[in-house]
C-alpha cells in the first residue's frame, strides 16, 4: 500500500482561494480598516490568524459578516498580510515592515512578527 | 503523509479557478 503525493497540492488549493477572493466568490466576511473594506474567507483568516481564530471561535461571533479591526490598524499592513494568507508570499517594503509587523502582532501571527523582527534587524 | 510507498507527482493536482469567468 502506499499513496500517490501530489507537491504541488497546497498550493493549488491556495491559488484557487485567491481567485475567489478576488472574485469576491465565496467570501463571508467584510473586514474594515480604518475606512478600507477586505473582503475574505472566515475559514482561511481563521487558519492563519489567533486573532480572527478567536473571534470566529465565539459563538456569540457564528453569523458575524462584517468586523472592523481597531483604528490603530494601518490598512496597508493588513492589505500585505492578508495577501500573504492567500499567497504565502509576505511583501516587504523597508517603509511598511513595521506596519506589517504590528499588525502581524495585532492578528497574533507570532511567526510573521518574528520573521518581520528578523528583517529589520538585519537592514 | 511520508509513508514507505509514497510516489511524489509533481503536477497539478486540481482545477484552476479563472481569473474571471
Amino acid at each position: 500500500d502506499g499513496c500517490i503525493q501530489f507537491t504541488r497540492h497546497a498550493g493549488d488549493v491556495l491559488l484557487n482561494f485567491n481567485r475567489l477572493r478576488s472574485r469576491d466568490i465565496l467570501t463571508d466576511v467584510t473586514i474594515q480598516v480604518d475606512g478600507q473594506h477586505f473582503h475574505a474567507h472566515k475559514a482561511i483568516l481563521v487558519a492563519c490568524s489567533g486573532f480572527f481564530y478567536s473571534v470566529f471561535m465565539d459563538p456569540k461571533n457564528t453569523n458575524l459578516s462584517a468586523i472592523s479591526l481597531d483604528p490603530k490598524v494601518d490598512p496597508k499592513g493588513f492589505s500585505i498580510l492578508l495577501d500573504f494568507m492567500y499567497t504565502s508570499c509576505l511583501d516587504l517594503k523597508d517603509s511598511l515592515v513595521l506596519a506589517t509587523m504590528n499588525t502581524a502582532i495585532y492578528l497574533q501571527m507570532e511567526h510573521v512578527v518574528d520573521t518581520c523582527h528578523r528583517f529589520i534587524n538585519s537592514s | 503523509y511520508e509513508g514507505v510507498n509514497t510516489i511524489k507527482e509533481m503536477g497539478r493536482s486540481i482545477h484552476e479557478i479563472p481569473r474571471q469567468d
